[in-house]
């Protein structure tokens, strides 16, 4: 097995409580980020496109030409898709350009799926956000190396806006 | 004479006069991006638009929300957003993606991206307020997700990111002090917006950085082709760098672009709220002036601009008032001490090469 990101911080934000071990019959949403084809021909499309100094100037590609491109190829698909089938996950709905793929697992499912991960309820945030996450790094099947780039819905927390009110609104009583 | 950052002063400092609006006939949209569960409400806009709408010709409400609109209380974040893009881009069909995350699992900017992926007739324009240390995400997410921004820009959407809150940012690496980049602000496939205050707070006057406005060079991605002449500029030339080991000057150098960060008017759940300040304002208000310019194009059988970034550094910041005075925040430390880069003439990491000019900016984009 492999490590797809063992550089993402797992620490919990600021203002964030565990809540303990999620129940394994729960259900939970994977999106498992599948590996795109033709990236540097899409960068180079990018280029021509935006630079007024080319011919190809304003001509944008659509979505559908976009997928054509970047479409994961049918061995991406396939395997990931009768990996995913194997361990139990259902309600799998993908998106037009075919290189996301999202799946209800049960806990209990997901955590067999992703060795390592142990999923928790989370709470936190301005608005008292509930969520599940795992603070434990996930793995993968090495044959699955060519073709996840990484699961969505394990360690990344709701962002939190850093607008602010200044000068900073003086509470009564508190002002000297 | 003005108590406090409203539509009418950004529309007379960036010169958009009554008729600088969208025709209404066109296709032309813009669109916002939230994430927390926190909404905007119909009421605050109206009561925005009473208060504050009454000299330029404006949409009474959102066109379409994507995504769930709960029903919870507003938040100041998502009124901002809407409020100044549709204040900015008067006019214009505005949308909301409204992404907090469905389900406990889901990772909500996630979710927007692949929203962005599932339907082939988006709006020309996305202002995002979202952001991460770069240093707390794995390689594998931001190497993807900036294939997925390089994805909407192939489609000629124009991306504009908020620069962050904490100027050039600051972390500990074995002991030592380093500036921190944030992404996707630091991704060479979308245009980052930092910000600005007036020289006098109570006057439309020039603009001097705000000294939160995010800007630095990124540790992951490479300085990127369009902008090497510009940094290479701002590098050699700056009178204030600080010591090489505080950043990566080969990387990804932000913002673009900046506008006023300070000082906005809001209303959030019908009450109007005053000094909202970061990027998350200087961003939608930057995000509906291209709106307006794209209504030009689109109005004139052109295409939209979509990723503006190759032109923008192409034409020297052509249309923008060049912010060239002030510094940004960054790491306390005896070295330092607070103070991350400054601006200067031309492009520099804190104000990027400056804020809109709109008629000015019209000309320079409208052709080819």
């Amino acid at each position: 097995s492999y490590s797809p990101e063992p550089d993402q911080r797992r620490t919990l934000p600021p203002g964030w409580v565990s809540l303990g071990r999620a129940d394994p019959e729960e259900e939970l949403s994977l999106t498992f980020a599948l590996r795109q084809q033709n990236v540097e021909r899409l960068s180079e499309l990018v280029q021509a496109v935006s630079d007024p100094s080319s011919p190809q100037y304003g001509k944008y590609l659509t979505l559908e030409n976009v997928a054509d491109l970047v479409r994961p190829s049918p061995l991406t698909l396939h395997t990931v898709q009768k990996w995913l089938l194997a361990a139990g996950a259902q309600k799998c709905h993908s998106v037009i350009t075919q290189d996301f793929l999202t799946c209800w697992l049960s806990i209990r499912q997901a955590e067999l799926l992703l060795p390592g991960a142990e999923f928790h309820h989370y709470v936190g945030g301005p608005t008292e956000t509930h969520v599940v996450r795992s603070p434990h790094p996930y793995q993968l099947p090495q044959a699955l190396a060519p073709h996840v780039d990484f699961v969505g819905g394990l360690h990344r927390f709701p962002p939190t806006s850093s607008l602010r009110q200044r000068p900073e609104p003086q509470v009564t009583g508190t002002v000297g | 004479l003005h108590l406090g950052v409203t539509p009418s002063v950004i529309r007379k400092r960036y010169n958009l006069t009554s008729q600088d609006v969208g025709s209404g006939t066109s296709n032309n949209s813009q669109a916002c991006a939230q994430f927390l569960e926190q909404y905007f409400h119909d009421s605050d806009l109206a009561q925005f638009m009473r208060l504050f709408g009454g000299n330029f010709a404006h949409q009474a409400s959102v066109a379409r929300v994507v995504g769930q609109q709960g029903r919870g209380r507003a938040g100041i974040e998502a009124s901002l957003d809407v409020q100044y893009l549709m204040s900015a881009g008067a006019n214009i069909s505005t949308w909301v993606y409204s992404s907090p995350g469905r389900h406990e699992g889901q990772e909500p900017f996630l979710q927007w991206l692949m929203l962005l992926s599932n339907e082939s007739a988006l709006p020309h324009v996305h202002t995002v307020s979202y952001g991460d240390d770069e240093d707390s995400l794995s390689s594998a997410y931001i190497q993807r997700v900036n294939t997925e921004l390089m994805k909407a820009a192939a489609r000629g959407l124009t991306l504009l990111f908020a620069s962050g809150d904490s100027g050039a940012g600051c972390w500990s690496v074995s002991g030592r002090h380093q500036f921190r980049p944030t992404f996707p602000a630091s991704s060479p496939y979308v245009t980052t917006v930092g910000g600005t205050s007036f020289q006098e707070p109570f006057l439309i006057t020039n603009e001097i950085v705000d000294y939160i406005s995010g800007g630095g060079f990124s540790n992951v991605f490479p300085r990127p082709s369009y902008q090497e002449e510009a940094v290479t500029k701002f590098l050699s030339s700056s009178p204030h760098l600080p010591p090489s080991s505080y950043f990566n000057a080969s990387g990804r150098a932000y913002p673009d672009v900046a506008a006023l960060s300070d000082g906005y008017w809001v209303v959030s759940n019908r009450v109007p709220i005053p000094w909202v300040s970061g990027t998350s304002a200087s961003t939608p208000v930057f995000g509906g002036i291209l709106s307006l310019i794209n209504e030009h194009r689109i109005l004139s059988g052109r295409p939209p601009l979509g990723f503006l970034n190759p032109r923008l550094y192409q034409q020297h910041g052509a249309g923008l008032f060049d912010v060239t005075r002030g510094c940004h925040e960054s790491c306390l430390d005896e070295e330092v001490e607070g103070q991350g880069f400054c601006s200067g003439p031309g492009w520099d990491p804190v104000t990027g090469w400056g804020t809109p000019n709109f008629p000015a900016l019209l000309k320079t984009l409208l052709n080819p």
